[in-house]
């Protein structure tokens, strides 16, 4: 295991048990801005961990990104690990970004699906679901994206516990969903979340389940737009956006649609690249690249929230 | 670790939502035999699906059988999974 976050490969993918550890070292190398909260355990009794950025003060409000919740979408946990790192070394340097932590905290949650991305590094690298098993169910795991109290078992998810996109028993009865949505509502005051999946080089925003503009789609096409446009001035790579429901399918049960029916109005959804050469076996020469791209989106995504209080 | 030699991705464009929905019955048939990367949902997106190698002459002629076109996007899973595990060990050393 690499000891120290100035030996660990950020152009590499890496285990479960390296990232924890590289969380371990990045933690301690960063105490004055960096801790490490675990929120709950996966089924099969993982840590399920948060990174929390912080420059202090007490409920900050407060911006939540999760990768990796599909486990096969190994660029999301490495754009993730590397989006960690630019946090920190950007911090004082970079007046957007230092603006952002002085007035709230950034939550980033690296491995969503433990149980999962374990089991896609020792048996089937293909592996989306969670690892839950059930009496009297042939079938194992449920898609964690289809699992949130939001229109649970609806259009865009399946019943079938064989299915790579079954819904589970009922709303949140995964550990590791549970676990965000007992976390997100204890706090109470997160204005932005953000979701990040592979493949297809698409932003969205809510809702996946209704083909319905929300409320502020206005502000949340516009918010795409200019963050697909940061993106694109980085490496030339062209993402589209637009609603979840119009842009990819209509999804139920999903995590955006979770945040946004419950006040979180900055609510997007990333997949990241590419659109279909590799898909998920993106090569990990594009790490780097796919993680710097992103990073200007999402750096769009959170100076909006910070400059429109609400 | 599962070996995935001869799985193949295949890249399939509908026509229109008749198309589409032969694709969707694909998943009902054989909802542990074909893996969709990209699912169903409008004629203008590509679906995307992970077949089997022991699966491929099937599918294939299921596809063909009713006119959907189709390209291969990933010939072979396995090289590519080779590719990753050698980068990965490289990266280790």
């Amino acid at each position: 295991l690499e000891r120290s976050t100035n030996s660990f490969s950020y152009s590499s993918y890496h285990t479960l048990e390296e990232i924890y550890s590289w969380i371990d070292n990045f933690v301690m190398e960063h105490s004055d801005i960096v801790s490490k909260i675990q929120i709950g355990n996966s089924f099969e009794n993982q840590s399920i961990l948060v990174l929390k950025f912080s420059t202090g003060g007490s409920r900050h409000p407060a911006i939540w990104i999760d990768t990796g919740i599909h486990s096969r979408e190994w660029i999301t946990h490495a754009t993730g690990i590397w989006t960690a790192n630019k946090i920190v070394s950007d911090y004082g340097k970079d007046r957007v970004l230092t603006d952002i932590l002085n007035a709230m905290d950034i939550f980033i949650e690296l491995v969503t699906n433990p149980d999962g991305f374990a089991f896609t590094h020792s048996m089937n690298r293909l592996w989306r679901k969670n690892k839950s098993i059930r009496p009297g169910i042939f079938c194992i795991g449920v898609d964690l994206n289809r699992n949130w109290k939001s229109g649970f078992g609806g259009n865009g998810s399946n019943s079938n516990p064989c299915s790579e996109t079954y819904h589970g028993p009922s709303p949140q009865s995964e550990p590791e969903v549970a676990a965000i949505v007992n976390f997100i509502t204890a706090h109470g005051n997160f204005k932005a979340l953000i979701s990040i999946h592979s493949y297809s080089q698409m932003l969205m925003y809510p809702y996946g389940r209704l083909l319905e503009p929300v409320s502020n789609q206005r502000e949340l096409y516009d918010l795409a737009k200019d963050a697909v446009e940061a993106l694109y001035k980085v490496h030339g790579i062209e993402y589209i956006f637009g609603s979840i429901s119009t842009t990819l399918y209509v999804a139920s049960g999903i995590t955006v649609d979770w945040a946004y029916d419950s006040g979180i109005k900055y609510a997007f959804s990333f997949e990241l690249r590419d659109t279909g050469q590799y898909g998920f076996l993106l090569p990990a020469t594009q790490i780097i690249p796919t993680a710097q791209e992103t990073w200007m989106a999402l750096r769009t995504i959170m100076e909006h929230t910070l400059n429109h209080p609400y | 670790q599962m070996n995935f030699t001869g799985d193949q991705v295949l890249r399939v464009l509908a026509k229109d939502e008749k198309q589409l929905s032969l694709l969707g019955d694909l998943e009902g048939l054989k909802p542990q035999k074909v893996d969709f990367w990209r699912g169903p949902a409008r004629p203008s997106l590509p679906v995307d699906m992970r077949v089997p190698f022991s699966e491929l002459k099937d599918i294939k002629a299921y596809l063909e059988s009713h006119g959907l076109a189709y390209s291969i996007m990933i010939k072979d899973i396995q090289v590519l999974l080779d590719e990753e595990r050698q980068a990965m060990a490289k990266s280790r050393r």
